[in-house]
């Protein structure tokens, strides 16, 4: 298939992480 | 939970079960996904024939600039971590407070071929 933009299970890892990491910091 | 590290390139889009499973949960935790604009597509100078992106993003309030900046020395570090392009806009308010928005794609992922009946 093409390589185009897309939402990838990468970014799903990257998005649960974050908010792993931002649990504490954010308000 | 987290899914593990993906192995190898370019990564395909989810497929409706990823979607299912990780998806509804992240909606759940605000993120929502949204489209880049053509508005936001001409600022960044790129040409008429760039493919519209599908991006996850959510937006994150913090109750001072302290907090906020080391929010955003974190989500560097895990950027370096996970190798992923950071990208952000801040100057955002969240209910009267600071916020940051961090959106997330693949810009070179891989899209499934479309059934040869589709339109």
């Amino acid at each position: 298939g093409r390589k185009v933009p897309g939402i990838t299970l990468r970014d799903v890892r990257f998005a649960i992480l974050l908010d792993q990491t931002l649990a504490c910091q954010v308000s | 939970e987290a899914p593990p590290p993906v192995k190898g390139w370019p990564t395909p889009w989810l497929t409706q079960d990823e979607f299912n499973h990780y998806m509804l949960p992240l909606y759940e935790h605000n993120w929502r996904t949204t489209i880049e604009t053509q508005k936001q597509i001409q600022a960044e100078g790129t040409q008429s024939t760039h493919a519209l992106g599908t991006f996850l993003e959510k937006t994150f309030a913090f109750d001072d600039s302290r907090s906020c900046f080391a929010a955003l020395q974190s989500i560097h570090e895990l950027c370096e971590k996970e190798k992923h392009h950071c990208e952000w806009t801040g100057g955002g308010r969240l209910d009267g407070k600071n916020a940051v928005t961090i959106p997330v794609c693949t810009h070179t992922a891989m899209r499934p071929e479309w059934p040869e009946d589709g339109s």
